[in-house]
């Protein structure tokens, strides 16, 4: 398969909506001054594919929403969020919550034309919810879908993030066997 | 559980150091001699699942096998091998990797950025964050990031490559 | 005991912000504007050794102070910011820095660049390991080392910038 | 004070003798290509100034001695240094054990023309001994008389490895206390 293009709404640094096409470039670089939001792109793919907000460089889901500033007051009203919420939400769609945040990946499988659209949405209540065109999933249902496309989320043997290249080479052989056993 | 293992072990065992020998050859030279040698041995062959594997990288004309004695750059090298080798067990669509050429020389990224350009036409899409000339003018696409100070948030710019020679 | 401690983080405390906008300020714009803003605060006044000292920084044009919120360039500038403060206390004769710049962009290496050499000749004396042209072109001397294959060896030249414009 | 030039004799990836001096250079570059060095040399200049070889990327002295191959057989030969004699070695010079490997450093200190040589050597005994101008000293001497220059090793707020530069900024609060605490 291959990935199409991405969508933002709220995530990190990225205030409102950002959208962009990957076109039908195979090699593609991101590119930009110190702190102008490449890494956080990079945590907008992480995220929408399911990776946990502590690989993404904060404590909590409230932490991937664009903030415009940081006042103190906002850091003491901070409810410290479950993150254990990420894996167990249910499908039962309570419309109350209002979507904070979300990024979208559009992707199309090597056997059809139009792609999916992986979503995953960060709700006020501090959830996350998982959507596959549209139609919401649980979090289990939509790794497997991913799994299908050998897109290993358990095993993250296709993310390098900033600062982690050399690490992969001195783990311990403890980690390797582990690694391997996830790609099994 | 121990058939599955052996199998995606042999797989990487298998090709470690082919990767290893393209990363670090030089490409000016076309001896097969050019390029490191590396190797993953299990430390237990009965139940592999249960001890460790070993990981030995050693760069071209250097004599050590051992990890510790490699520097920042010969580690970001071995270090890609083993990624690309165990990837290639379930080839992901795409990676996604973020200023992996720090700590290299001009000539390591040239290496690394020509294996990319290759083997993304080939196997999987790549998606890499870079700060060098030498890696990211290789590429067909550019998304440039910026922050747009009067709305304090970041934006893209996308431009296509493929046009320029 | 607790004099000694108090006249250090005090010493640290009042270079902090004036070495960080030094370090951050746009060298172009000769504004007082420029540059970022740190701070360095005691987790408990009565007992500063037996608790912590925070670290805030704030890039300029950014409105977060939590370390967190940094990114990888931003993070390496306001390390050196923290290492140039607390260094001048008792300002050692020379500094070793190893490839600092690895995270660096082209403007940022030129900032550090420029700091360096302004107090290699007003401080301490600075060696430092870079691949970046950006930063090694401002020094004074070279030391170039290389690996002599047939004697399986490091050896050193060194080279004197200072007859060079 | 100033440094003035070094001195390696078979210290890691420098075989035999390698000497250089600094000029009047007041800001220089060490360059090369990956894993020509550079860093040896910086924990060549680390080596002599009394830091332990932990912080040089081995795991004992014996890791720092120019060696041209490793066989498998020299490996498992490799008694496990005690790195406590790097600190309490004393005095009495017991001619017998050669030296392995060593590095100089000339220092001229501020009052003085001439240079000071401060000297550590490894010897084959696996024992690491200090010289200032040729004459033997123990640790606590030799750290004493840095430190009448500002040259603090337990703090090393003057040295930067490679890698750990970002380390610097994210420390705790406490690690920050504890640096303050050794300059003080
Ligand atoms: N929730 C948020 N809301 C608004 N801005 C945020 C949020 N989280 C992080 N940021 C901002 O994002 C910036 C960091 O972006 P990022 O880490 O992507 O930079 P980068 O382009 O990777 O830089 P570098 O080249 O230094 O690695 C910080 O300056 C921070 O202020
Ligand atoms: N005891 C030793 N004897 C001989 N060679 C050694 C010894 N210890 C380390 N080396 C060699 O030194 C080399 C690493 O050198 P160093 O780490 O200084 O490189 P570097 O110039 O800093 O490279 P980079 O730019 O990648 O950081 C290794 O290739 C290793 O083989
Ligand atoms: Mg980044
Ligand atoms: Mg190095």
């Amino acid at each position: 398969g291959r990935l199409n293009g991405l969508e933002l709404y709220n995530f990190k640094s990225y205030k409102g909506t950002v959208k962009f096409g990957l076109g039908t470039s195979d090699f593609t670089s991101i590119i930009g001054p110190n702190g102008s939001g490449k890494s956080n792109m990079m945590d907008a793919i992480s995220f929408v594919l399911g990776v946990r907000s502590s690989h993404l460089r904060s404590n909590a889901l409230k932490d991937l929403i664009y903030r415009d500033r940081i006042s103190s007051l906002d850091k003491e009203n901070q409810i410290p969020e479950n993150e254990q919420k990420e894996v167990d939400n249910n499908i039962e769609n309570d419309n109350s919550e209002t979507i904070k945040a979300y990024v979208k990946a559009f992707y199309t499988k090597n056997s059809e034309n139009t792609p999916t659209v992986f979503e995953r949405d960060i709700r006020s209540n501090g959830d996350s919810v998982y959507k596959i065109d549209g139609k919401q999933v649980n979090f289990k249902n939509y790794s497997k879908v991913l799994e299908n496309e050998n897109i290993l989320i358990k095993a993250r043997n296709f993310l390098v993030f900033q600062g982690d290249v050399e690490n992969i080479a001195s783990q311990s052989s403890q980690q390797l066997t582990r690694l391997l056993e996830e790609i099994s | 559980r121990r058939e599955l293992f052996i199998k995606a072990f042999e797989h990487a065992q298998e090709h470690i150091d082919v990767i290893y020998k393209e990363l670090t050859k030089d490409p000016h030279y076309n001896v097969a001699l050019g390029g490191g040698s590396a190797s993953l041995t299990l430390e237990d062959e009965d139940e592999p699942y249960l001890a460790g594997i070993r990981y030995h990288a050693t760069p071209p004309l250097k004599r050590f096998k051992e990890m510790q004695y490699l520097s920042g750059g010969e580690k970001t090298v071995a270090a890609l091998a083993l990624l690309f080798a165990i990837n290639s067990y379930q080839q992901s669509p795409f990676f996604i990797l973020d200023e992996i050429d720090a700590a290299l020389d001009i000539s390591n990224v040239e290496k690394i950025a020509r294996y990319i350009k290759k083997y993304s036409k080939i196997n999987s899409q790549f998606i890499v964050i870079s700060l060098k000339n030498t890696m990211f003018e290789k590429s067909d696409a550019l998304i440039g990031v910026f922050r747009q100070q009067n709305l304090n948030s970041s934006r893209v710019l996308t431009l296509d490559l493929s046009g320029y020679s």
